[in-house]
């Protein structure tokens, strides 16, 4: 079904997406 | 990475409307106008960060403004002076080339795509501070399509971020 893989898709696109902003370092350097 | 998406800035706001009621603050803000008088927005930034957002800066909003926009621009302008000096101060960031949000707008018209911008920037706060694990995964959780206009509009942020 083209529409659950689009949708499944989109799901990891987010997912990556937010889990690359959670290893993103936070802060002011120093 | 690819150019962002443009922004639908009303869609905007009603995403981030649905993300800002996560906090759970104790001012109204399930409206468009609950907001407009920036009490719910300084809560939300004194949970995202309670140690530069302090119950000092907090005591400078106004919490009974009424209809009157007068004391609306006055608190929308203290809180916009703070996510930008929490930015700078803080996350060691500036937003360049990022159209501020218009606070008489907000305040006069309860204008959506302002109060959008308002709302995206504290977004950035969110994402960006201490305790932005417990804030990243909370959107990770909400309905998929709410994520999406989220994820665009950090993008667009993030775009304009420079260290």
């Amino acid at each position: 079904d083209p529409n659950m893989k689009g949708a499944a898709a989109n799901e990891g696109v987010l997912a990556n997406f937010f889990n690359s902003l959670l290893s993103k370092k936070t802060g002011a350097p120093g | 990475m690819s150019a962002p998406e443009s922004l639908d800035r009303v869609e905007l706001c009603g995403s981030l409307l649905t993300w800002i009621q996560t906090f759970a603050v104790d001012a109204p803000c399930s409206v468009v106008d609950e907001l407009t008088s920036g009490v719910a927005m300084a809560q939300v930034l004194q949970k995202i960060d309670g140690m530069y957002f302090t119950d000092a800066w907090i005591s400078r909003i106004k919490p009974d403004v009424g209809d009157n926009w007068r004391l609306k621009i006055s608190n929308l302008k203290k809180i916009l002076k703070g996510i930008l000096d929490y930015n700078h101060e803080v996350l060691g960031q500036q937003i360049n080339d990022f159209t501020l949000p218009d606070v008489c707008l907000i305040a006069e018209h309860s204008d959506s795509a302002e109060l959008g911008r308002m709302l995206q920037l504290i977004l950035g706060c969110a994402i960006n501070c201490e305790q932005k694990q417990e804030y990243i995964q909370t959107i990770m959780m909400m309905e998929e399509s709410v994520q999406h206009v989220v994820m665009t509009a950090i993008q667009e942020l993030m775009s304009k971020e420079t260290p």
